[in-house]
């Protein structure tokens, strides 16, 4: 509930949360996989 | 413009573009930092120089539906400590993506032009010139 | 920061007014949730742009495309890609008086808020927080009732002429010197819009060659009558005396730009109670400068009278002033009287002046006459002048319950804006989706409150706005107060780093 407070999309439609949500991982996840490769 | 942490949310946000760009695989550092360069400076000219009118009705009548952001910041008043501080964010950045692409003539000339398209329209000789 | 009271010689009681800053991790995350709206924002419009998704709100024609466009696009952004989103929180509708307790009812939404169905289910005994009934006469049993009714049965509602021509009854020129006495001052005139009261009158005192010395938190009405009236005007910080200062010091050594010359008049306008801000005007501090400076002050009162002082006569009886050093008093009967409409009052000269000089006296149609006698019946419950005490319990019990609600709100670690003894009681939410969240959760435990968001205050001070009554009793208090706690605990509201011990 937090997360959709702060981040905004408590107000957005479900298609819009999942598109922000998959967006968001997806950018973490490839954060996480370049700071592995890079250390 | 100048209301508390709009500052300090914008160079946040400048830093997390770039950490977001410099974590795509194949992407080198001076394209990552070109990159950041271009897309920080294209938002900046969308929404400070092309965008106009306010996203809310206002009450002064339509008289700022003909302005841009950046002709309305401060009521018009020009060499404000918000002005200032957006016309030098860019130049930093240049700064910076000069010396990350190692003065790589290509980097260079897409920059200096970028650069250019978001300082230009700052000039106070050209507030309000279409 | 927290503000005690300014030059003691001029106060004759502390005057204390917190704004506490907003915390600057709160203010990010504040700009990065409407960036992220934002970027949404123009997502749905490129969608209904290129028709993928379909537009329900009016655009011309495609043959229309070339002449000027009708709709402004760019100005309605926030309206249909946020505000539409959390819509339901707003325009409520009620079954009966918004008085202390209320029903609401019940609707639903199939659309995200583009259209909204009645369950025709009601929400019964919902707590209002949100409407303005500072001595709670709004209610449609007791004596101001049944007189309105009366009086609605002898005059019919309707008057259909101006006070110029035969819209002028006598239950208007009684109503009128009732305001009178009891503001203290000479003359008074009534109209039949508190908006209009401001906005068509103030053209009518100050013209070209004048100055306007505003608070820049003004309400709409005064920035119109202002701007209406075609003279200069200048915006002081709020509240901000030192900033009214220099204006005026500015303004008189100056004069008129270019010409130089005097300015014909200098006109302060300030109000009593900022209902936005809950903060008080000095006016102790304003009366003081406009003595030196020769000025004139215009003082709406909107909310404050009634709600404030101990003899509810508004903020120049709270600070215990003479009400002729006001030279235009200006209030509404909407807050405390449980009516409608607006009164000027002041020197008679001024008031008879306006009479044939007022944009509303010569065109609108007069007050209405069963309006009037609340107006009436409960100004004379006031001043104690139908042999009850109710009037003056009720203005203590305001009072009383505004310290309590705030000191208490305090405790539970909120930041609370604007004067410990202001009936408006601003909570700070900060983020957007906080703005929707905590209307829904509240009418979620039957508690109805306002919550306002930007553009109508700055982006990062969205807030809910409670609204003090004397018809709250000390058990609907400690309940919303509950209630209060539990949502702020959900939603992670309590901020304040000055949390008070209890």
């Amino acid at each position: 509930y937090q997360y959709l407070l702060i981040t905004g999309i408590y107000v957005l439609e479900p298609w819009e949360k999942s598109l922000f949500n998959s967006i968001l991982f997806s950018a973490i996840a490839m954060v996480i996989y370049t700071s592995y490769v890079f250390v | 413009m100048n209301s508390r942490g709009m500052w300090l949310s914008y160079v946040l946000g400048i830093g997390l573009l770039h950490i977001i760009l410099l974590s795509i695989p194949f992407a080198s550092v001076p394209v990552v930092w070109t990159l950041t360069n271009l897309i920080h400076n294209l938002c900046m000219y969308l929404l400070l120089h092309t965008v106009k009118g306010t996203p809310f009705e206002t009450p002064d009548q339509g008289k700022a539906r003909l302005l841009t952001h950046w002709e309305q910041m401060d009521y018009g008043v020009q060499f404000t400590a918000s002005r200032k501080f957006l016309t030098i964010t860019p130049i930093v950045l240049y700064i910076l993506t000069s010396f990350y692409t190692k003065y790589d003539r290509a980097h260079f000339v897409v920059n200096t032009v970028s650069l250019l398209t978001v300082l230009i329209p700052k000039l106070p000789q050209l507030h309000g010139v279409r | 920061g927290r503000t005690a009271s300014g030059d003691g010689s001029l106060y004759t009681r502390p005057f204390v007014e917190s704004f506490e800053e907003t915390p600057m991790l709160v203010a990010v995350l504040t700009y990065m949730g409407y960036g992220v709206l934002t970027i949404f924002g123009y997502l749905r419009d490129y969608l209904r742009h290129w028709k993928i998704e379909r537009c329900y709100v009016a655009r011309e024609k495609e043959e229309q495309k070339d002449f000027v466009p009708l709709y402004q696009d760019f100005e309605n952004f926030y309206t249909r890609n946020l505000y539409m989103r959390i819509r339901d929180s707003w325009n409520r509708p009620i079954c009966g008086v918004p008085g202390a307790k209320m029903d609401l009812m019940e609707r639903t939404s199939f659309d995200y808020n583009l259209t909204f169905e009645y369950t025709g289910r009601v929400v019964p005994d919902v707590i209002n927080l949100g409407s303005y009934n500072y001595l709670g006469f709004a209610e449609n049993t007791g004596p101001c009732a049944d007189s309105a009714a009366e009086v609605t049965m002898k005059y019919g509602v309707g008057v259909a002429s101006t006070r110029q021509e035969i819209g002028n009854l006598d239950t208007h020129e009684e109503m009128e010197k009732l305001v009178a006495k009891f503001l203290g001052v000479e003359s008074a005139m009534a109209f039949g819009m508190g908006f209009a009261t401001n906005s068509m009158n103030i053209p009518a005192l100050v013209g070209k060659g004048c100055l306007i010395l505003s608070d820049e938190l003004n309400h709409a009405s005064l920035v119109l009558g202002a701007r209406l009236s075609g003279s200069t005007i200048r915006v002081f910080k709020h509240n901000n005396m030192q900033s009214l200062e220099k204006l005026l010091r500015e303004a008189i050594v100056l004069g008129q730009p270019r010409t130089h010359r005097p300015w014909k008049k200098i006109l302060i306008v300030v109000e009593g109670i900022y209902s936005m801000e809950g903060s008080i005007v000095r006016l102790p501090e304003v009366i003081a400068l406009k003595k030196r400076y020769r000025a004139y002050l215009y003082l709406d009162e909107a909310h404050s009278i009634g709600a404030l002082g101990q003899r509810g006569r508004g903020v120049v009886d709270y600070f215990g002033l003479d009400p002729c050093d006001v030279d235009v008093m200006m209030g509404t009967f909407t807050k405390s009287f449980g009516a409608a409409g607006g009164y000027i009052a002041g020197k008679r000269e001024l008031i008879e002046y306006l009479r044939s000089h007022s944009h509303s006296a010569v065109y609108a149609t007069s007050m209405s006459p069963p309006v009037v006698e609340q107006i009436l019946t409960s100004m004379k419950c006031i001043m104690g002048e139908d042999g009850t005490t109710i009037g003056c319990e009720r203005v203590r019990q305001l009072a009383e319950s505004t310290v309590y609600f705030r000191k208490r709100l305090r405790e539970l670690g909120f930041i609370i804006y604007g004067n410990n003894d202001s009936p408006v009681v601003p909570m700070m939410l900060y983020m957007p989706a906080k703005i929707g969240a905590f209307g829904r959760e509240m009418l979620k435990r039957n508690i109805g409150v306002v919550v306002v968001g930007f553009p109508a205050t700055p982006i990062i001070e969205s807030r809910a706005r409670f609204c003090i009554s004397a018809a709250h009793t000390k058990d609907i208090l400690d309940r919303a107060l509950s209630v209060i706690s539990e949502v702020g605990d959900l939603l992670q509201l309590k901020y304040s780093r000055h949390r008070i011990q209890s």
